[in-house]
């Protein structure tokens, strides 16, 4: 799911 | 992190570094919409709030900051310091018909309906259009500045290059968020008219002038 993946991109 | 979104964060560093200059300079915000500029100031703002929650990496929260602090700062310059040169005359696009329905949609379209998701999910949409005050300006005054058409060239450049990214990281990590590549492809289509002006004209030493 998306949201476990930290918002790494700006 | 690859090279496509590399070098598309440092086109937006540039693009955002090249107009701040140009108002800084130049003392004039002539040609300049305040109002996309107000957006861009909103999207930063609703996308970076996970600075306070979230740590991923010097760079990320360096890039974060130096955003926020350079759209406020040309902001401040617009409505504040260079005011008297804001030609608010031909920046009256209806920033609420984009606003409204973008703050909509997040609420309908979203990966997780969690506050910070949301408000992340609006900064996309937001970001897509955020654009459309500026080139409606253009429209209008029929003409831009030279550093101005440079400005908006790395700005179009930088979601096209995430877009690059996107793909390579779908093929290599499997890894896509279609949020932000739906986003991105409707932010960059909104440029292409604008990349074909700058591609035929300014590259060839012209002065950027509607209609072409």
């Amino acid at each position: 799911e998306l949201d476990d993946i930290e918002k790494d991109e700006l | 992190m690859n090279i496509f979104r590399l070098t598309g964060d440092l086109s937006h560093l540039a693009a955002i570094i090249i107009l701040l200059l140009k108002i800084w300079k130049s003392r004039s915000c002539a040609g300049i919409s305040g109002k996309s500029q107000i957006l861009f100031a909103m999207v930063f703002t609703t996308r970076y709030l996970d600075l306070l929650t979230a740590y991923i990496s010097l760079y990320n929260t360096s890039m974060k900051i130096i955003y926020i602090g350079c759209s406020y700062a040309t902001v401040y310059l617009i409505y504040a310091k260079f005011k008297a040169t804001y030609d608010g005359n031909h920046d009256t696009f209806r920033v609420e018909f984009l606003v409204v329905p973008v703050g909509g949609l997040s609420f309908l379209v979203n990966h997780d309906f969690s506050p910070l998701e949301i408000l992340w999910t609006f900064s996309i949409y937001l970001e897509a259009v955020a654009i459309l005050p500026q080139l409606f300006m253009i429209s209008k005054t029929g003409e831009a500045e030279t550093i101005t058409t440079h400005y908006l060239f790395f700005l179009g450049l930088y979601r096209a290059l995430y877009l690059i990214n996107w793909v390579w990281r779908f093929y290599f990590e499997g890894f896509f968020d279609m949020i932000a590549i739906v986003a991105g492809v409707v932010q960059t289509i909104l440029y292409c008219d604008f990349f074909y002006l700058y591609v035929t004209k300014v590259l060839k030493g012209k002065k950027l002038s509607l209609p072409a």
